[in-house]
């Protein structure tokens, strides 16, 4: 789902 | 966000402005890598292209930011400083950086998520920071001058890659489908490369102290 494609790590 | 990451980004945050500061303290930059620091910038800049377009969190926001300032500050500081930039053992720091980035720049181009411009930037900015280490390993080789490296500012970027492979199994563990094929195995080519610098890094050290003591 989309929210995990975000790239949430730095 | 689980602890390994906060923390892993924590200590990165601290290794880079413990150079800062040793830096600006000093006002010498003798041992660093300008290479190796101008890349760690345009790994920044090409990594945090989504910083006004897509809003994850304000702390995801505020840490790109000080990233990027924080790493341009340490290249504005080696090249426009006038006390500092005498420091620069420039004929020393000799790597051909440019053909890293141009590798990295392929490898993004074959290598990425998706083929889009933001994905293509963010793939080159894994690969270049798993080797943007290398300038500052060979200047370490070749001067063996450890001292505006300081033991804690290797300490910090040590804890940093431990605890971002540590975050990247508990993730695994813990998220259905956690899946950083590219930022995983860049991460670990990383720090390989940074156990190596870590191991020259030691010997320069232990070299030091042997010729410190009193003859």
């Amino acid at each position: 789902n989309k929210d995990d494609d975000v790239k949430d790590e730095l | 966000m689980n602890i390994f990451r906060f923390a892993g980004d924590m200590t990165h945050l601290i290794s880079i402005l413990i150079l800062l500061l040793k830096i600006y303290a000093t006002k010498s930059c003798a041992g660093i890598s300008l290479k190796t620091q101008e890349l760690y910038a345009l790994v920044f800049l090409t990594r945090y292209l989504d910083l006004f377009t897509d809003y994850v969190s304000l702390y995801n926001t505020v840490m790109k930011i000080v990233f990027i300032a924080s790493s341009l500050a340490i290249v504005w500081c080696m090249r426009r400083h006038p006390l500092v930039r005498r420091s620069y053992d420039k004929d020393l720091d000799t790597f051909r950086h440019q053909y890293v980035v141009l590798a990295c720049f392929v490898l993004a181009l074959l290598l990425n998520e998706k083929f889009t411009i933001q994905e293509v930037f963010w793939a080159f900015s894994i690969y270049l920071e798993a080797v943007a280490i290398l300038p500052q390993l060979v200047l370490l080789q070749r001067s063996g001058n450890v001292d505006n490296l300081t033991g804690q500012y290797v300490l910090f970027l040590g804890a940093y890659r431990g605890l971002y492979i540590i975050n990247w199994i508990y993730r695994y563990f813990t998220e259905d489908h956690f899946t950083r094929w590219i930022a995983c195995v860049s991460g670990l080519v990383q720090t390989g490369l940074y156990a190596d610098f870590f191991y020259y890094y030691y010997l320069s050290w232990k070299t030091n102290t042997k010729l410190k003591l009193p003859a």
